[in-house]
């Protein structure tokens, strides 16, 4: 290993960073979390820690740039230069840059997250078969709204799995138009335009107007890539358009004719004779992961590396099973030292917990009602099932101080002891066996330890192993319009906060009843935390707003004081 | 046989960038990566000799110290790579 000249390195350890922008070739989602876990490549081995921010400076700043980016390094379009980082310090100092003409993955193909349908944000699943036939990437077949869909599993046909692909008319991202698709056409300095356009910018993002004036309502998105735009060529970011005539003959899918170093390319109008537009055609792409994780090297004082199997060996490689190679661990510790503090929990045993819920090792802290009736035969879940896999939970709760992630007819708990480790899979039928497999959201009465759980338009009360329900949600006041109650807040005084979509209703425990003056916007009382928060809850004085794998939590202030990874920073993943 | 009877070469317009000769393009990487630093000496400063600068990219990549522009130190230049230099200036 190398380390730069005078071993510059962060004279602290708990290190700040910040994501400025996004590339349009994956979902912001898919990018946080690739940053999140190449960070911790380095935590895992060292005492640092990494936390992001929403504004302001960081040690690290990320970005993604084209060509001339706005330091004296350019980067030079696809493939080559990847991306580049600077030492530890101040200003650019530590920052990190990648390289946007370059096809963003996991390094084994575009990775396409699905919007709506019905498969919760899943990936698409390529090749899947829709009436028979195979499709290798997004398709509107089948749709009257020219909407690219897919499935997310390998056969629509017998699964029904499906999602939206990303594409312009579904949504923009960043601009000033809170994600709203484009409109086509729509008119730009008195020309119309019915695609996406990177005229009037010098960057080569793609945008477009979000109404069909832009000269007058100056309302814009950028436009995030289809599974199918192109990279490099002279029409970044448009789709291939097949079919599209190329020396007088027709081609339905991607080829090398015409070039000598086999690279895949296409047009992106049907004739490539007349109107010469063109771009490579999506390959496997690069892995932001891998990269960023090597960059982050740079940011944290590691220079490059002559052990060609090193992460901080300076050419790219893909690979599948990453583990950080003796080299770049032994760089990173002369700089920072071995990770102090307790070793990752061990491997919990395997074999499943057969005692329901309640669970009697609690029984020393308060009695607890336990129905001797309950069966306590083997449970029926599923060991293999690693919660620290899992993209979402259905819900996380608070229950007896201890942290609960329920999915899929299973639940995890998280003991709010100092070791905090985690137990589980345990059976949701085995422990409430009134409960459906999917529980949107439940909070506990701490006074009465009646426990409330929320599924659907339905809600059960729990009193130990006794149970009143189902009822619908109407009957706590709930308007019809509510599909389901995605977080539930109990603030105590018999007062819980129940939450769905951009509004929160406050259920008054001793009328049973919704108290007067509700909804209000989860926005107006929380402000910073998503509104499509699908998991809300409350420990140790602190709120916690989850969606997907990270959380705003909210301090007594009602202020957003720090975000973090729920897969490691509440479900103690190693 | 292999090769395609009408196989048209095109020359699109994104190509003309990329067509740079080998020596060219071996000159620019080991000037942008550091290895055509100057070297002080007696207080003449000179450049790094291509030969030498050849040899230490090929040790620093693990390729065979020849000091010439063979076929594995081409391709490994024309691999995707990080930008950072690889000798610090």
């Amino acid at each position: 290993y190398k380390t730069f000249d005078g071993d510059l390195k962060w004279d602290h350890t708990d290190v700040t960073y910040r994501i400025l922008n996004y590339s349009p070739d994956m979902d912001s989602k898919l990018i946080d979390d690739a940053f999140a876990r190449a960070f911790k490549v380095w935590s895992d081995v060292t005492p640092l820690t990494f936390t992001r921010l929403f504004q302001g400076n960081a040690d690290i700043m990320i970005s993604f740039g084209k060509a001339d980016h706005g330091d004296p390094y350019p980067f030079d379009g696809k493939d080559g230069l990847l991306a580049h980082a600077y030492p530890p310090g101040e200003g650019i100092q530590g920052d990190a840059h990648f390289d946007d003409d370059e096809h963003w993955t996991l390094g084994k193909g575009a990775v396409v997250k699905t919007y709506f349908g019905n498969a919760e944000g899943a990936v698409c699943q390529f090749p899947f078969t829709f009436e028979g036939k195979s499709y290798t990437s997004c398709t509107t077949e089948g749709r009257t709204d020219n909407l690219p869909w897919c499935a997310t599993t390998a056969d629509y046909d017998k699964d029904k799995k499906y999602g939206f692909c990303p594409s312009e008319l579904l949504f923009t991202f960043d601009g000033n138009a809170d994600g709203a698709p484009c409109v086509f056409p729509f008119t730009f300095l008195g020309d119309k335009y019915d695609s996406c356009t990177t005229e009037g910018r010098n960057d080569g993002y793609r945008w477009c107007a979000t109404t069909n004036n832009f000269d007058t309502d100056k309302k814009y998105g950028f436009c995030p890539n289809r599974d199918t735009a192109v990279t490099g060529g002279n029409s970044e970011g448009d789709p291939c358009h097949f079919p599209f005539v190329f020396q007088g003959k027709e081609y339905h899918s991607c080829t090398s004719e015409g070039r000598t170093d086999g690279k895949l390319w296409c047009a992106t109008t049907d004739n490539y004779d007349k109107d010469q537009k063109w771009g490579f055609c999506p390959d496997q792409g690069y892995s932001l992961f891998l990269v960023a994780a090597h960059e982050f090297g740079h940011a944290l004082g590691l220079d490059h590396s002559n052990i060609r199997e090193a992460l901080m060996f300076p050419m790219y490689s893909y690979v599948e099973d990453f583990s950080l190679h003796e080299d770049d661990i032994e760089g990173i510790q002369f700089l920072y030292g071995r990770k102090t503090g307790p070793d990752p929990t061990p491997p919990q045993p395997n074999t499943p917990t057969t005692t329901p819920y309640p669970d009697e090792s609690d029984a020393t802290e308060e009695p607890e009602p336990t129905d001797p009736s309950v069966v306590t035969t083997p449970s029926t879940v599923d060991p293999t099932k690693d919660p620290c896999k899992m993209l979402k939970f259905d819900t996380i709760t608070v229950i007896q101080g201890h942290l609960h992630f329920f999915k899929d007819g299973q639940f995890w708990k998280v003991s709010n002891k100092t070791d905090g480790g985690r137990t589980g899979p345990f059976s949701i039928s085995q422990s409430w066996p009134a409960l459906p497999a999917v529980i949107d959201s439940a909070f506990e009465d701490v006074q009465t330890t009646k426990i409330y759980f929320f599924s659907g338009r339905r809600f059960w009360v729990y009193t130990g192993s006794s149970v009143l329900g189902p009822h619908s949600i109407e009957k706590l006041g709930l308007p019809p319009s509510v599909q389901k109650v995605e977080g539930a807040l109990y603030r105590g005084k018999s007062k819980v906060l129940l939450f769905s979509g951009e509004n929160f209703w406050r259920f008054n425990l001793k009328t049973q009843m919704i108290d007067k003056g509700y909804p209000k916007y989860t926005e107006a009382s929380f402000g910073g935390v998503p509104n499509d928060a699908h998991d809300v809850f409350q420990q140790k004085g602190n709120i916690y707003f989850c969606r997907d794998l990270f959380y705003w939590r909210l301090n007594s202030g009602r202020q957003v004081d720090h975000t973090g990874n729920v897969k490691y920073d509440l479900l103690k993943c190693p | 046989w292999s090769r395609p009877v009408k196989s048209v070469l095109v020359t699109s317009p994104g190509n003309i960038v990329k067509n740079v000769a080998d020596v060219e393009l071996a000159q620019s990487y080991l000037k942008r990566f550091g290895y055509m630093e100057t070297e002080q000496r007696s207080g003449f400063q000179s450049m790094v000799s291509t030969a030498k600068a050849l040899k230490r990219m090929q040790r620093q990549m693990g390729l065979e110290e020849t000091g010439e522009l063979d076929k594995p130190t081409l391709n490994a230049m024309k691999r995707p790579r990080c930008g950072v230099p690889d000798v610090a200036n």
